[in-house]
């Protein structure tokens, strides 16, 4: 049978002046995925590579150019599975890393646990030598951008027991 | 978010996907992308999946697993996605996207969302699209 790499750069109404950056990006990532397989490495091996691809690529809500929370700050989630024995790995709310997605996946391979997150999902990534950043390392003017645009027109989910269900600009997911 | 899925020619699986979150969210906020069975799900038993979208709305439909079920009995790859995808759509009336490859090597991509940028190489073909219908091929340039 063929092997197979299929990826993904997000959904949402992305902008026409995004479409072309986009469009190159996932092509790159999905050729990185396919050759990690040809060159003997696992399904693993070709997710993570293809992942870390776009996680590097401003165009991509992942990494470097993720979108920012409400106080500017970036935080991040990624997870990671394998189909042979249900092995899974997963991080939340983590800062100032390049490449989640390979946090991810130590946990799932030096833990016996799942999900990490927050100062816990740090202090592991410390202790396995993961470089940490520079607080806003990860910030890109387009995502300072859209944060402002939400704040004029998106209204504020910081309200307790009142949500303002907002108009998300830009893209989801 | 950005997401992949493999399979091997042995029919191995997996799935990965990373994301930044929904632009202007409480700190803390957690995403599907963290959750098994939300934003990744990966079985040799049926194929793999990564999703993208409205986080909240596929938490709540635990959107890769139901993809993976519904493989498992017997839908093929592009039909559980679409089904899935357009389901979760109707009955929370939030969008997303989902790509899915199957244990015997068929290929699913489907978005509610106005865009979603897809590609995948198998053989010596690379394949690619954004826009809903859209798919493009080319040839992969060699090594």
């Amino acid at each position: 049978m063929d092997p197979v790499v299929l990826v993904h750069g997000g959904a949402g109404d992305i902008t026409d002046d995004r479409v072309s950056g986009k469009i190159k990006g996932v092509k790159l990532a999905a050729v990185e995925g396919y050759k990690a397989l040809k060159n003997g490495g696992s399904v693993l091996d070709a997710v993570e590579s293809a992942v870390r691809l776009m996680e590097d690529d401003e165009y991509f809500n992942a990494g470097y150019g993720s979108v920012l929370n409400l106080n500017g700050d970036v935080e991040m989630d990624a997870s990671i599975m394998l189909g042979s024995d249900l092995n899974a790995g997963a991080i939340s709310i983590t800062k100032d890393i390049s490449h989640p997605i390979s946090l991810a996946r130590l946990v799932m391979e030096k833990t016996p646990h799942v999900i990490l997150s927050a100062e816990g999902a740090q202090k592991f990534a410390e202790s396995k030598g993961i470089p940490i950043l520079e607080p806003g390392a990860l910030v890109t003017d387009f995502a300072k951008k859209a944060l402002e645009d939400y704040k004029q027109h998106g209204g504020q989910l910081t309200e307790i027991g009142g949500i303002i269900k907002p108009k998300n600009a830009g893209e989801v997911g | 978010t950005v997401g992949a899925v493999a399979v091997d020619g042995l029919g191995n699986v997996a799935a990965a996907t990373s994301t930044g979150g929904i632009n202007g969210k409480m700190p803390g906020r957690v995403s599907d992308t963290s959750q098994i069975g939300s934003g990744s799900y990966a079985d040799n038993n049926s194929g793999a999946v990564s999703t993208t979208g409205h986080g909240e709305t596929i938490l709540k439909f635990c959107l890769a697993h139901s993809i993976c079920k519904d493989m498992e009995n017997g839908k093929s790859a592009r039909l559980a996605t679409k089904e899935s995808v357009e389901k979760m759509t109707r009955r929370l009336n939030n969008t997303a996207g989902a790509i899915t490859v199957s244990k015997i090597g068929e290929v699913g991509i489907s978005f509610s969302s106005k865009r979603m940028a897809w590609a995948y190489v198998k053989g010596s073909e690379l394949h690619f699209g954004i826009e809903q219908g859209q798919h493009e091929v080319e040839c992969v340039e060699d090594e």
